[in-house]
């Protein structure tokens, strides 16, 4: 019995934990560029997660800091653009909204390296 | 909408795909997901001259489609409930993976579950196929190729976005007939 609820517990723990940091970015609607913010490093991460900032160096990319730098507002436009968001470079609520939404794992590099074809209307 | 890099496409006009028997869901029937799979796939073969046949054989198939949890080993890990719903490559490798984490409907019973978390599986089904046949995702987000779905919400009616990009690569189907496409504000037949 000791062992099942042990078992359950461990379930529930490794669910929770998945849950827990992949989708709040709400906290981080109109921080500003320069601000030093716990949080932004998740986000540098989901960006670098589907193709919008690489980890090529730089100031701590790598490590993914919680500094909102220029490169991350550059990622945030890139980001509003493939998605057909107003292009503001900011955390404004609509693409923090969208950055919480579920979607498909397939990265948009292909989106930011070929670009895109545009039907005529 | 978008392309994989180098335009990568199959250049057969069957495909075959298969499910897997291991890396299945315990809560929906086999019938359930083939039902709409199938709905998905003539979708897209309705459009294009490419017809798509369902295989027992999940090993030789060109389309191979799973549901994995977690870490499966192909380096894109699935995350748990939300974030990332599912993955495809693109042609000719054809796997098609959906995370077992998600908490799949079908057929619109987002109300028996009540679950706020409830992800459409033909909307992602529809979805993913684009990828397989070599689409990347649209920026309009109306179209079935827009990388982002709620919960709750489904989308699988082929836009004017979808089907220009994906005639472009396999051409026209000499049956695509306009008044069989979606109704929507953005569909192939309003345009």
């Amino acid at each position: 019995r000791h062992l099942a609820e042990e078992a359950t517990a461990k379930a529930t723990q490794t669910i929770h934990v998945s849950n827990a940091t992949w989708h709040d970015f709400s906290r981080l609607v109109d921080v500003q560029v320069g601000s030093h913010v716990s949080g932004v490093s998740e986000l540098k991460r989901y960006l670098h997660r589907f193709g919008y900032v690489k980890d090529d160096g730089g100031d701590g990319m790598k490590n993914f800091s919680d500094v909102f730098d220029g490169r991350l507002e550059t990622a945030i436009s890139l980001y509003q653009q493939n998605l057909g968001l107003p292009i503001t470079g900011r955390l404004d609520m609509s693409t923090v909204t969208l950055m919480s939404s579920p979607r498909c794992g397939v990265s948009d590099t292909h989106m930011i390296n070929a670009g895109f074809h545009t039907t005529a209307h | 909408y978008t392309y994989f890099g180098g335009k990568p496409k199959w250049n057969q006009d069957k495909l075959t795909y298969a499910f897997s028997e291991t890396h299945k869901l315990d809560y929906l029937t086999s019938d359930d997901v083939r039902t709409v799979f199938r709905r998905a796939f003539d979708q897209w073969a309705s459009v294009i001259p490419v017809s798509f046949e369902e295989v027992d054989d999940y090993t030789t198939a060109d389309l191979k489609i799973g549901f994995f949890a977690g870490d499966h080993g192909d380096g894109q890990p699935f995350d748990g409930v939300l974030g990332t719903l599912a993955h495809a490559f693109a042609p000719e490798n054809g796997r098609l993976h959906l995370d077992a984490a998600e908490t799949w409907v079908v057929d619109d019973d987002f109300g028996s579950k009540g679950s706020t978390v409830a992800v459409d599986l033909e909307s992602v089904a529809t979805h993913e196929i684009g990828h397989l046949l070599g689409l990347g995702h649209s920026s309009q987000e109306s179209a079935v190729m827009y990388p982002s779905l709620r919960p709750r919400t489904k989308k699988v009616d082929l836009t004017v976005d979808d089907v220009a990009g994906v005639l472009k690569l396999y051409g026209a189907n000499p049956k695509l007939r306009l008044d069989s496409l979606t109704e929507s504000e953005n569909s192939i037949k309003n345009g």
